[in-house]
């Protein structure tokens, strides 16, 4: 015997997320309209108080949201927000002379070199609350596992993805950039294409 | 070439580094699955320029679950009053016939028991049992065997002189 297990309540609602106020560059005063696709609300309005555990949504191999809630174990974090490094950073090189510095181990015609990393403008990425693409993420493709997948990171190769769902394709949004100049691109553009299978690719044919 | 996608985003802000994927039945074009090839493009890149086995991603696409089980559209066809049940009248039908055909064999067998005269063949399948010498009764032991009396006992071997 074994107690009956009583179903927990779910609570669902059919509530639109009401647009709200932000201020952006200089002043300029902007409205924000939620919109909520596949279950996750982009554009939400930022909660009034922040303590660094809140829910943040990330990508199964199939490109599906899965809410990911942080949590303090010991001294670690477990499910903690992803780190970017500085892979949304524009690196540049600030060169300083002796002059400027005056460093006793310097020559006086020497210079020094320094990267400096600036942040990128968040101003609409912060909106997105999904985990985003890092060439960190980048997965192994191909018939010998030995190619990558760049600029994608969802969904990975040869998955089985279901009519009637969404699933996200994210893609690393530094990836192309002007020949000419570092400047990253600013328009993309996806396409879905039939690949001609034969048997022996489907695994049917026999030996 | 571009002409061949059946499926086409538009420009996307590449900044936002993300793009929902509705996948629909029309996609799959009449077939239950199929390999889909996911290709991105940037502006810089013209149409004609454009290949899409530079930057790509293959994946699957499939109709559902392979698992036999109720679909979502089986459901809501069984709700309206719609199914399926051609098999169920197959599976029917054949029971039904081998019982038919049980029945009129035993009715044809009933109408002609006054015409049917198999004594000949009870007295042959009697006799093969009483080809054992004495009493059936006192023979239990070799009941099974089709015994005979020493004196049929095979004798078309001859005896060599060295034996006589």
């Amino acid at each position: 015997r074994r107690n009956v297990i009583k179903p927990k309540e779910t609570t669902t609602t059919s509530e639109i997320p009401k647009p709200w106020l932000r201020t952006i560059y200089s002043g300029q005063k902007e409205v924000v309209t939620p919109t909520v696709i596949a279950g996750v609300t982009f554009s939400a309005k930022p909660l009034a108080t922040t303590n660094g555990l809140e829910p943040w949504i990330s990508l199964d191999q199939f490109g599906s949201p899965k809410t990911k809630r942080p949590q303090i174990k010991g001294a670690k974090t477990k499910d903690a927000r992803p780190d970017y490094s500085t892979y949304f950073k524009t690196v540049a090189t600030r060169t300083l002379s002796y002059d400027e510095l005056k460093a006793h181990n310097m020559e006086e015609d020497e210079v020094y070199e320094e990267e400096v990393f600036t942040d990128e403008d968040d101003t609409y990425v912060s909106l997105n609350p999904i985990i985003r693409c890092t060439p960190d993420r980048y997965f192994k493709k191909g018939p010998a596992g030995d190619i990558s997948s760049e600029p994608f990171c969802t969904p990975k190769e040869n998955k089985e993805l279901k009519v009637d769902n969404t699933y996200f394709v994210s893609w690393y949004t530094k990836f192309f950039q002007k020949p000419d100049t570092d400047e990253t691109i600013e328009n993309v553009q996806l396409h879905l294409f039939y690949v001609k299978e034969s048997i022996k690719d489907k695994g049917l044919k026999k030996r | 070439d571009l002409k061949a996608a059946f499926f086409s985003s538009g420009w996307l802000k590449n900044v936002d580094g993300i793009y929902p994927l509705e996948l629909t039945a029309d996609f799959l074009d009449g077939a239950y699955d199929r390999k889909v090839l996911l290709a991105i493009q940037p502006d810089n890149i013209r149409d004609d320029e454009f290949n899409p086995w530079e930057h790509y991603v293959l994946f699957r696409m499939i109709m559902g679950p392979r698992v036999a089980k109720t679909t979502k559209q089986q459901k809501a066809l069984q709700d309206a009053g719609i199914s399926d049940d051609t098999w169920y009248y197959v599976a029917l039908s054949i029971p039904t016939v081998v019982v038919i055909a049980c029945v009129a064999m035993y009715f044809f067998l009933y109408l002609n028991r006054s015409h049917r005269d198999i004594h000949n063949v009870k007295d042959f399948a009697i006799n093969q049992r009483r080809r054992v010498l004495g009493k059936f009764k006192d023979f239990k032991k070799y009941k099974k065997i089709n015994n005979r009396p020493y004196s049929e006992l095979p004798t078309h071997t001859k005896k060599t002189g060295k034996q006589n």
